[in-house]
Formats: structure tokens, C-alpha cells, sequence
């Protein structure tokens, strides 16, 4: 359960971030 | 009782508090039972010091247990208590607080219809600047063709400038009085021709 | 208002169960458990009790110390601190995860979304404008082609007008 909980909420944390990135990077290349 | 997963903590801190407490907890309870068994063992070790001693190992063994089973009682009652406020003063986040990587789930909420919106509105506007752009094309072309023509045209009028010009450096402003000019000319020309002609004739006959 | 650091509380709280450990552990008791021992060898008893505590204490004192730089704690609690005292102002509970990501990453996409739109909007009211000046230049380079036209119309009349007026005159001309 522990893990679990570890495991989602670092997913919580980060991927955010990382889908970010590509979201941006998708915005840029459509700009190009 | 539910379990408070305390989840936001652990997103946080990278592990559960109640996880952190544990392995405190554990780590605790093994330095009591460690310094217990070496109590134990410096006991046991002065009694062999002793010559003639009565008290046997077994006994002392259960002196340990009596004062180590007095001991984990209170250490269990005062870790809990520690525990309690652990995670309700240290490691928790307050209620009202958000953590900066989620800051923007209040300065922009934003619903899963909104965003779809937003992104029918953000395709729109991409096709609104395509259709910008291939307008900004034809006006352009259009903006040539215009150049190619109006030189086509000037270059007509310059033509009829040209023609009056020619006239002009004969002497006369305008291109009719050029016409009539050139018609009289051409009119003194041919009765020139018709005296020569008539000349000869004489000539041939004398 | 003036708030005790997490790091400061922790340290005071493990202090504070040390304390009452060592009270519930007290000499007195350790002596009435190894009774017999005591009676035989009071000083050392004594002197072992003492060793006891202060290697509990140590012990536990250094497993704290090692969880802190273990999990670099201090800066942890610090930052959190630090978190805390900027949000002091707020009552109300505070957004927390719903649970469903798909939800939660909208408001995570919604800046630059927006972003975009902001970006694009401006293009193309900038492309419009431009085109809107290119099509009053095409318009008034319409116009020109016009006026061009009808001046080479008029100079086409005069110089057609011209020529009967001339073949008129040479056929006068011409009359014996």
C-alpha cells in the first residue's frame, strides 16, 4: 500500500512536468 | 477507521509519514532491545567476575525482561504520543496550504470541457491564420499582376507620348498640326515631282 | 505568529520523548528489576544504568540525525516551512488532487493553452491588418489600371479620330 501510495503521488509530481514539456514542444512545432 | 493515506504528504516528500514514523519507530525499538542485551551482557560478565555468586543468568534474564517490558510500554505510550504530533505538526501539509508544482490548479482552474473549448478555439484560430495566409498570397500575387499590367499600360501611353514627341520636334505642338504639317509636305513633294516630271518631258522633246 | 521551524520542533520533540523515557526509566526502577544485582553491586549498578541511558540516548539521538541527512530532511521541512509561511494569509482548504489526472492536467495545460491562443489571436489580427492594407493597395491598384485604361481609351478615340480626320484630309488633298 505504501508503495502505491509513493509510486502515484511521485507519478503526481513529475508527470505534470513531463507532459508539459511535450505539450510545449507540440505548441512550438505547430508554431514553426 | 479510514486510513488518511495522506497522499498530498507524500507527493511532498517523497515518502509516506506514516512510513517515516515507522521506520523510526522500528529503528527506536531496536536500540532499546540492543542497549538492553548489552546491559544484560556487562551483568552477566561482572557476575562471572564473582566468585561464589548465587544469581543464576535465568534470573537476571527475567530482571530484563521485567525492566525491558516496563520500558517498551512507556516507549510504545510516549512514541505514539510522538508520533501523533509528527504527523500533525511536522509532517503534514496544512489544509489550506497548495504545493507550488500545483499552483496553477488555483491561478488557472481549469474543467476538461473548458480546455476542450479551448483547444476547438485554438484549431479555429489555426485555420483562420491559414486561410490569412493563403489570402495574404493571392493579394500578393494580384499586387504583381497589377505592377505588370500598369507598367503594360504606361508603357501604351508612353507609346502615344512618344508619337506626339515626334511631332513636336518638327516644329509643330501638336500631333494633328504634325499630320497636316507632314500632309502639305508630302503635298509640296509631289507637285516638285510633277515640275520634274514635266521639265524632263521639255527636255527630251527639244 | 512566530512559528517554531519544523526542523526545531522535531529535534524538540524526540528531546522531550528522551526525556520521559528516561524518567519511566528511571534508576530507581532499573535497580528494583535487577534487585539482587543491585544489593550485590550497588556502584556498578549504578554505573551500568548510567552507561545504559546515555547510549540510548546517543543511539537514538544518531539514528535521527542519519534519517535527517538520509532523506536531506532539514531542507525538506525548511522548504515546506517556507511553503507554509507564504500560504499563512489563505483559510479556505486548498485545491488537492481529484484523483482522475486527466482532470487535474487540465489546469496544468491551461497556461500554455491559453498561451497559445493569446499567441495565435495576435497573428492573426496582425495578418489581417496586413491584408487589409494589401487589399486597399490592391483596390487603389485597381483604380490606377482604371484610370489607365481610360486614358489610353481617350488617347486611343483621340489618335482613332485623328486618323479619319486625316484620310478626310488627304482625300481633300488629293482632289485635283
Amino acid at each position: 500500500f505504501d508503495e502505491i501510495i509513493v509510486d502515484l503521488t511521485t507519478k503526481r509530481k513529475q508527470y505534470p512536468r513531463k507532459i508539459l514539456e511535450c505539450v510545449i514542444k507540440t505548441i512550438k512545432a505547430q508554431h514553426e | 477507521m479510514s486510513v488518511d493515506p495522506m497522499t498530498y504528504e507524500a507527493q511532498f516528500f517523497g515518502f509516506t509519514p506514516q512510513t517515516c514514523m515507522l521506520r523510526i519507530y522500528i529503528a527506536f525499538q531496536d536500540y532499546l532491545f540492543e542497549v538492553m542485551q548489552a546491559v544484560e551482557q556487562v551483568i552477566l560478565k561482572k557476575l562471572d567476575g564473582i566468585p561464589g555468586c548465587e544469581i543464576s543468568p535465568v534470573q537476571i534474564r527475567k530482571c530484563t525482561e521485567k525492566f525491558l517490558c516496563f520500558m517498551k510500554g512507556r516507549f510504545d505510550n510516549l512514541f505514539g504520543k510522538m508520533e501523533e504530533l509528527f504527523l500533525q505538526l511536522i509532517l503534514r501539509i496544512p489544509p489550506h496550504i497548495l504545493l507550488p508544482e500545483d499552483k496553477c490548479q488555483e491561478s488557472h482552474p481549469c474543467s476538461e470541457e473548458e480546455i476542450q473549448l479551448l483547444q476547438q478555439e485554438i484549431e479555429q484560430l489555426q485555420e483562420k491564420y491559414k486561410t490569412e495566409l493563403r489570402t495574404r498570397e493571392a493579394l500578393l500575387a494580384e499586387l504583381e499582376e497589377q505592377k505588370i499590367v500598369q507598367a503594360k499600360l504606361r508603357q501604351t501611353l508612353t507609346l502615344f507620348d512618344e508619337l506626339e514627341n515626334v511631332g513636336r520636334d518638327r516644329g509643330t505642338n501638336d500631333f494633328r498640326e504634325g499630320l497636316v504639317f507632314l500632309v502639305q509636305n508630302s503635298r509640296k513633294l509631289q507637285n516638285i515631282r510633277d515640275n520634274v516630271e514635266r521639265e524632263s518631258k521639255k527636255l527630251k522633246i527639244s | 505568529s512566530s512559528t517554531i521551524s519544523r526542523v526545531k520542533l522535531l529535534d524538540t520533540m524526540v528531546d522531550t520523548f528522551l526525556q520521559k523515557l528516561v524518567a519511566a526509566g528511571s534508576y530507581k526502577r532499573f535497580s528494583d528489576c535487577y534487585k539482587r544485582f543491585y544489593q550485590l553491586q550497588p556502584d556498578m549498578t549504578q554505573r551500568i544504568y548510567d552507561k545504559f541511558i546515555t547510549q540510548l540516548q546517543a543511539s537514538i539521538r544518531e539514528e535521527i540525525c542519519e534519517i535527517k541527512e538520509e532523506g536531506n530532511l532539514e531542507a525538506v521541512l525548511n522548504s515546506l516551512d517556507k511553503i507554509v509561511e507564504e500560504g499563512r494569509d489563505r483559510k479556505e482548504p486548498a485545491w488537492r488532487p481529484s484523483g482522475i489526472p486527466e482532470k487535474d492536467l487540465c489546469s496544468i495545460m491551461a497556461p500554455y493553452f491559453l498561451q497559445q491562443r493569446d499567441t495565435l489571436r495576435h497573428h492573426v489580427q496582425k495578418q489581417e491588418a496586413k491584408n487589409r492594407q494589401l487589399a486597399d493597395a490592391i483596390l487603389a491598384g485597381r483604380k490606377q489600371v482604371e484610370e489607365l485604361q481610360l486614358q489610353i481609351q481617350a488617347r486611343q478615340q483621340a489618335f482613332q479620330a485623328l486618323h479619319r480626320e486625316q484620310r478626310e484630309l488627304l482625300a481633300v488633298l488629293r482632289e485635283p
